[in-house]
């Protein structure tokens, strides 16, 4: 595993923390979009179907119970949890997720690296994965006071994607077996989708005011 | 590519 590859999970980590860290600990979580939360739910549930089959390593096997713990845990917090569910922004939070979910089987279904049902399910993990930051990134821009724990963890979550790239470059020229035109090009859309909210996130800081997205 | 060995990222 190379340096890219960690760094991009541990920010991948470090924006659960951050999001658990305001759901738990501030019991809110305002400026959340449930619909993101939903769709990365089961895009963990699709990619990791070969969790107790198929054994890469124990870091592997840990961090995807991670992934798929916490974001089981953050749905059933944002819809059951008496106090956090109150602090949902349900009437900004609009979007028509279940929309993504079937264009995104049907694509897996064409393209994929394998016509077997893992294989398809991957694809269609990794297509739903590319899109499924949309209904968070609506609800931020019509969020007036997005908060500081939200705001961070939308940009850990991107800088997540930045360096997973910076990984498959490398792995490009380390390991030239690995080529994932499926990922690599999910991968790129999905980072793309976050230059806007980057741009406005790096200004708000440089010029050291609140965070605010154009409508 | 294509392994099943090779999905080795998150």
């Amino acid at each position: 595993m190379n340096a890219f590859r960690l760094a991009g999970d541990m920010t991948h980590l470090l924006s659960v923390v951050v999001l658990l860290l305001k759901i738990h600990t501030i019991k809110s979580c305002a400026g959340i979009s449930l619909k993101t939360q939903e769709l990365y739910a089961l895009v963990f549930a699709a990619r990791y179907l070969d969790l107790f089959i198929h054994f890469i390593s124990l870091y592997n096997t840990v961090m995807k119970l991670v992934f798929l713990a916490s974001s089981f845990s953050i749905v059933w917090y944002m819809r059951r949890h008496k106090i956090v569910r109150r602090t949902y922004d349900k009437d900004h939070d609009t979007f028509r997720h279940h929309f993504l979910v079937l264009p995104c089987l049907a694509l897996a279904l064409l393209i994929n690296e394998r016509f077997t049902f893992r294989e398809v399910m991957w694809a269609f993990s990794i297509y739903l994965e590319a899109v499924a930051i949309l209904p968070q990134l609506v609800l931020l821009q019509r969020t007036r006071n997005i908060d500081n724990l939200t705001g961070q963890y939308v940009f850990f979550l991107g800088a997540y994607r930045v360096l997973y790239i910076l990984n498959w470059i490398y792995r490009y020229f380390t390991e030239p077996h690995f080529v994932h035109w499926i990922s690599w090009v999910a991968g790129i859309v999905q980072t793309l989708l976050y230059a806007d909210f980057f741009y406005y996130y790096i200004m708000s800081w440089k010029n050291n005011v609140k965070l605010e997205l154009p409508a | 590519g294509g392994g099943d060995d090779d999905h080795d990222e998150l």
